[in-house]
C-alpha cells in the first residue's frame, strides 16, 4: 500500500458514492448511463470473486464489499426504482460491442488460461472501456450536469493516481503486472479529453 | 504460467 494506491481507491470510492447520492437525491438519473453502469457491475462481479477464494486484507475485502454493493445499487436505481427518469433513448451504445472483443481478447491474452485469471482478466480489459456508454450519451445529449462531471473527474483521477502506484511498485516493490498497467493506460487516456472539458469549462459541460 | 499470488489491487 502506498499513498498513490490509497488515494486512487478512495478516488474510486468517492465517484461511487458522488453518483449514488446523486440519483438519490434528486430521486432522478437524468444523464447516466445505465449501461455503463450495469459494465461496471460486470467489472466487480467477475474481478472480485476471488472473495470466495483467497482473504487479503480486511481492507481489501471491504472495499470490494462496498464496490460491488454500490454498484449494483446504482443499476438497481436505474433500472428499477428511478426508471421513469431513466434516459434510455440517448443511452444507445451496444454493450456487446465492448463486451464480446474484451472477452476475446482476455481468453487470448492474459496471464494464465483458468477460470478466475481469464474472468480477472476481462475485468481489467472491461473496466479500461466501460465508460464509453456514459462518454457516447454526454457526446450524444450535448451536456453533462455539474454533478456528473464530478463523477466522471474521480473516477478518472482514480485510474491516474493507479498510474502513479505502479509507477511506485515497480521501482520500490519490483512489481509490474502489464495487463493491468496497459489497460489502465488505455483507460486514463479516455479521460484525457474529458479532463480538459472539466478543467477548461469547471463546472456543467456543454459541448 | 502466473505465480500463486492473488491480486491484491482493487
Amino acid at each position: 500500500m502506498n499513498i498513490f494506491r490509497l488515494t486512487g481507491d478512495l478516488s474510486h470510492l468517492a465517484a461511487i458514492i458522488i453518483l449514488l447520492l446523486k440519483i438519490w437525491k434528486t430521486r432522478s438519473c437524468a444523464g447516466i448511463s445505465g449501461k455503463s453502469q450495469i459494465l461496471f457491475a460486470l467489472v466487480f462481479t467477475t474481478r472480485y470473486l476471488d472473495l470466495l477464494t483467497s482473504f487479503i486484507s480486511l481492507y481489501n475485502t471491504t472495499m470490494k464489499v462496498i464496490y460491488i454493493g454500490c454498484a449494483y445499487a446504482t443499476v438497481y436505481l436505474i433500472y428499477m426504482k428511478f426508471k421513469a427518469t431513466y434516459d434510455g433513448n440517448h443511452d444507445s451504445f451496444r454493450m456487446e460491442f465492448l463486451v464480446v472483443p474484451v472477452g476475446g481478447l482476455a481468453c487470448l491474452v492474459n496471464h494464465d488460461f483458468s477460470f478466475l485469471e481469464i474472468l480477472w482478466t476481462f475485468s481489467i480489459y472491461l473496466e479500461s472501456v466501460a465508460i464509453l456508454p456514459q462518454l457516447f450519451m454526454i457526446s450524444k445529449t450535448g451536456e453533462a450536469e455539474t454533478i456528473t462531471t464530478h463523477y466522471l473527474f474521480f473516477l478518472g483521477l482514480y485510474r491516474a493516481l493507479y498510474l502513479f502506484n505502479w509507477i511506485w511498485r515497480f521501482y520500490f516493490e519490483g512489481f509490474f503486472d502489464m495487463i493491468a498497467i496497459v489497460a489502465g493506460m488505455v483507460q486514463t487516456i479516455l479521460y484525457c479529453d474529458f479532463f480538459y472539458l472539466y478543467v477548461t469549462k469547471g463546472q456543467g459541460i456543454s459541448l | 504460467k502466473r505465480d500463486e499470488t492473488p491480486h491484491d489491487e482493487l
